[in-house]
């Protein structure tokens, strides 16, 4: 464990724990969602299969508990308690435009074509594109709170910061994995757009509101 | 194969 992973980790915590606590706390999902969150629930469910039968350390074990049970309560609380505030007039993104290219390249592009394999390479041809409806939902609305674009912002990050750890593996252990670099860079590049808008506005104290 | 130090990461 390297100081980008630890820190990569920790921004993936905090993005999530940010985003409970939002909703939790204003009893609103309003801005958030509703499809990326499903998605990234299905992202947790297929990468984290080997819960059940391998065994890598207490911190990755209790990391996994966590990210799965985080994301189901997020969805949770957006299609049950709090449905009422959800913004499904804008979160009108097709996810199956999403999900089916990303299973079927899972298939063609792996590792080994095992079951666990095939759906732990969804799981991350999957994350990578899975803000995209949140994406799509803060540009139809053209604006973000605060608190979502620190959400995102954490998110983001979370991503980048595993690029400088497989940057700092590379060289220090040997070792990479392809399907995570690539999938990660493109992850990355879809965060540049948003980080721009977060350094040059929010952390001004300014609202994330997109140019007309 | 997947290399197992990969199955590391979260």
């Amino acid at each position: 464990m390297n100081i980008f992973r630890l820190l990569g980790d920790l921004s993936h915590l905090l993005a999530i724990i940010i985003l409970l606590l939002k909703i939790w706390k204003t009893r609103s999902c309003a801005g958030i969602s509703g499809k990326s969150q499903i998605l990234f629930a299905i992202v947790y469910t297929t990468r984290y299969l080997d819960l059940v039968n391998t065994y890598i350390s207490a911190y990755n074990t209790f990391m996994k508990i966590i990210f799965l049970s985080a994301s189901y309560t997020t969805v949770y609380l957006m299609y049950m308690k709090f449905k009422a505030t959800y913004d499904h007039n804008h979160d009108t993104f097709r996810i199956e435009f999403l999900v089916l290219p990303t299973f079927v390249l899972a298939l063609l592009i792996n590792h080994e074509p095992s079951v666990v394999e095939v759906l732990w390479t969804f799981s991350i041809y999957l994350e990578s594109l899975a803000i995209l409806p949140q994406l799509f939902l803060v540009s139809k609305t053209g604006e973000a709170e605060s608190i979502t674009s620190h959400y995102l912002f954490a998110l983001g990050s979370y991503r980048g910061l595993y690029l400088l750890n497989w940057v700092y593996r590379y060289y220090a252990e040997d070792h990479y994995d392809l399907i995570a670099i690539v999938a990660g860079l493109v992850q990355t590049v879809l965060y540049c757009d948003f980080f721009y808008l977060y350094i040059t506005k929010v952390l001004k104290g300014k609202k994330l509101q997109l140019p007309a | 194969k997947r290399d197992t130090r990969s199955k590391d990461e979260l």
